[in-house]
């Protein structure tokens, strides 16, 4: 464990206590995009059912069980208990375009060729693209409530502190893993945008308008 | 190579 990974992680945590926050105190979901949700309810499920095959630490642990758990409760209260309030109509992300090439690319571009280690590698290609629903629906309403923004602006530095994290690795330990590194790279750039209008709107007080 | 079940990362 290194600062970078343990700031990602926490900035993770805090992406999803914000959203969770967002949805329960404002009882609504507007603006939030579920099959982003369900894309991330995905990835943690695929990625961590080695929770019942092999025991890391106890952080590990927990995280996992957290993460999990947190992105199936949003999920309930987007699509159950605040459904009246989820913006459907611009939630319209064509899922299958990702998940299609992400089942393929996993299948063929994998460290082995287990039924493990091929989940873990679907997840780890879900998740570099499973924020693109979102970051389309943001730019389809043309605004998103500065909450939601932090919530982004929380998730897209999770990944990009993971990238200082495996160059730390690297460096220390020699540690690498390339299908971790290039999809956090690709999960990282689609941020750039985002992170722009964030730094030279949000942070000014504005609300984050996107040129429709 | 990286040693599968060595997945030590969230």
């Amino acid at each position: 464990m290194n600062v970078f990974r343990l700031a990602g992680d926490m900035s993770h945590l805090l992406a999803i206590i914000i959203l969770l926050l967002k949805i329960w105190k404002t009882r609504s979901c507007a603006g939030i995009s579920g099959r982003s949700q369900l894309l991330f309810a995905l990835t943690y499920t695929a990625r961590y059912l080695d929770l019942v095959t092999n025991w890391v630490s106890l952080y590990n642990t927990v995280m996992k069980v957290f993460f999990i758990a947190t992105s199936y409760a949003t999920i309930y209260l987007m699509y159950l208990k605040f459904k009246a309030t989820y913006d459907s109509n611009h939630d319209t992300f064509r899922v299958e375009f990702l998940l299609l090439p992400v089942t393929i690319l996993a299948l063929v571009l994998n460290h082995e060729f287990s039924f493990m280690e091929i989940l873990w590698t679907f997840s780890i290609y879900l998740e570099a693209v499973a924020i693109l629903p979102q970051l389309f629906m943001v730019s389809k309403t043309g605004e998103a409530e500065s909450i939601t923004s932090h919530y982004l602006f929380a998730l897209g530095s999770y990944r990009l502190l993971y990238i200082f994290n495996w160059i730390w690795r690297y460096y220390t330990e020699e540690y690498y893993d390339l299908i971790a590194i290039i999809a956090g790279v690709v999960q990282t750039v689609l941020y750039c945008d985002f992170f722009y209008l964030y730094f030279t709107k949000v942070l000014k007080g504005k609300k984050l308008q996107l040129p429709a | 190579g990286l040693d599968t079940d060595e997945h030590d990362e969230l």
